[in-house]
């Protein structure tokens, strides 16, 4: 091979023109792929729009959200007792569900919905002794840290914050979720990837609301901020849940005041998390605390998979926010084509702390499970009516200081349940 | 359906798992 190397004489050969000329076009077409297509409404903010491959846009004409909700009615229907256990095994012959670990005989289980939202046998599932633990039964689709504004190991196409959300984002005196504006900045370019480099901006999925925007601005849903609800029943919480409005949706505890605080401040302590002064100023004004870094990981669910899902660490979850979105599959085959999937989806942002500083999970819901259910909020409704007086991007809001006084939200330790996925 | 996990940390924290990766609920993911 050396003597090949060193001997062997170099010949320079003109290179036809045309052969260049191509060389150049798929340059050029590469480059092109390469860069985002933009596509700007009337005041010049991007619109996340449906792209990809034909398969895509089909599925984009289709009727996703009442395919669903058709779909969750099928598998409501109540089976009869004798076809239970013959059925039920069949489906988990399909999907590939492990029967012997599920809580209930079959012969129990209404229908198919009621078996697809199945409770586990106790201690099937041990919980590791690690500060963060998987949330769900499921496939590690992706995982990686966010770094000013690039997902380390992954390139990929960005999503803009103004587009999406429709908010001025930029003129912005104060944002009021996660940081100030000044970190907005820097935040509009916290991105993660999910698949294979594509991108999302981390407040495009989880939502940024401007507490100042004026509510006919038609470009967001206003929000307002609502005192702790005192220890009432839950009808008054109900009553006071509005489109659009912030309101208090977790159930308050029960039991005296001092009671509750009591019980807060141990659970509290056991958390890791200081009390709500320190949180409240850790939310609204936080950015990543030096020595920190912003990390991310999406877990998919099969169709045959334990579809609750479990809270994979001791946090405070403060608020909730709820997309109204489509339903495309979220299976891993659309997740590859469907470049903008998480932020197109039906989809609950659950935000708050744990003792490192900012915690969000987003449950995300697809075609076959349109309905996301948290045990602590009884208001949530996800997939119901239609999306067209949602405009993307915009979100219902509510929050669970009623839950614990002292900690300003509700409180979950680890792997304990939170909600679910339901069918349709 | 899918659930995505987005969440501040210190900076020696790692996962434990790998893109592809079956789990379940309680298994580890991730620590510091």
């Amino acid at each position: 091979l050396v003597n090949a190397w060193s001997q062997t004489p170099t010949k320079w050969y003109p290179l036809p023109i045309a052969v260049g000329a191509l060389l150049l076009v798929v340059i050029q077409y590469r480059k092109r792929v390469g860069q985002k297509e933009v596509y700007v409404d009337e005041d010049g903010h991007e619109v996340v729009k449906l792209k990809g491959p034909w398969a895509v846009h089909v599925m984009g004409a289709l009727p996703l959200r009442n395919l669903s909700r058709v779909w969750g009615y099928m598998n409501s229907l109540e089976l009869p007792v004798w076809f239970r256990p013959t059925g039920l095994k069949v489906y988990a012959w399909i999907f590939g569900c492990n029967i012997d670990e599920v809580e209930k005989d079959l012969k129990e289980y209404k229908s198919l919905g009621d078996f697809f939202y199945r409770k586990l046998k106790d201690g099937s599932r041990p919980v590791a002794d690690v500060i963060l633990v998987s949330p769900a039964d499921g496939r590690v689709l992706h995982f990686g840290t966010i770094k000013g504004g690039r997902v380390e190991q992954i390139k990929g196409s960005t999503y803009s914050l103004d587009a999406l959300l429709g908010i001025e984002t930029r003129q912005s005196s104060r944002t009021e979720v996660f940081f100030e504006s000044g970190d907005m900045a820097e935040a509009d370019h916290k991105h993660f990837a999910d698949i294979n480099g594509i991108e999302y901006s981390l407040h495009e999925l989880l939502g940024t609301q401007v507490h100042n925007t004026p509510a006919n601005s038609g470009t967001s849903t206003p929000v307002v901020e609502s005192a702790p609800a005192p220890l009432t029943g839950a009808s008054e919480l109900a009553g006071a849940v509005k489109h659009g409005e912030r309101t208090d949706a977790s159930v308050p505890q029960e039991g005296s005041a001092s009671e509750v605080v009591a019980h807060d401040a141990s659970v509290a302590t056991q958390m890791g998390i200081r009390p709500t002064l320190e949180r409240r100023r850790s939310l609204s004004t936080a950015s990543v605390k030096p020595g920190n870094a912003l990390y991310f990981c999406v877990i998919y669910l099969a169709p045959g998979d334990y579809h609750r899902f479990h809270s994979p660490t001791a946090w405070v979850v403060e608020k909730r926010r709820h997309f109204v979105g489509d339903l495309f599959s979220v299976s891993p085959w659309m997740a590859k084509r469907l470049e903008n999937l998480f932020v197109l989806n039906e989809r609950v942002a659950l935000l708050g702390r744990w003792k490192y500083g900012f915690f969000g999970m987003v449950p995300v819901g697809a075609t076959n499970v349109g309905s996301i259910k948290i045990n602590f909020d009884k208001d949530l409704r996800t997939n119901v009516g239609s999306r067209r007086g949602h405009p993307l991007g915009t979100y219902t809001e509510a929050v669970y200081s009623a839950a614990s006084p002292i900690l300003d939200g509700q409180p979950l330790l680890k792997a304990q349940e939170m909600g679910g996925f339901c069918l349709g | 359906s899918t659930v995505v996990l987005v969440f501040e940390a210190p900076t020696d924290f790692q996962f434990t798992v790998r893109d592809g990766q079956k789990i379940k609920v309680g298994e580890p993911l991730g620590d510091v």
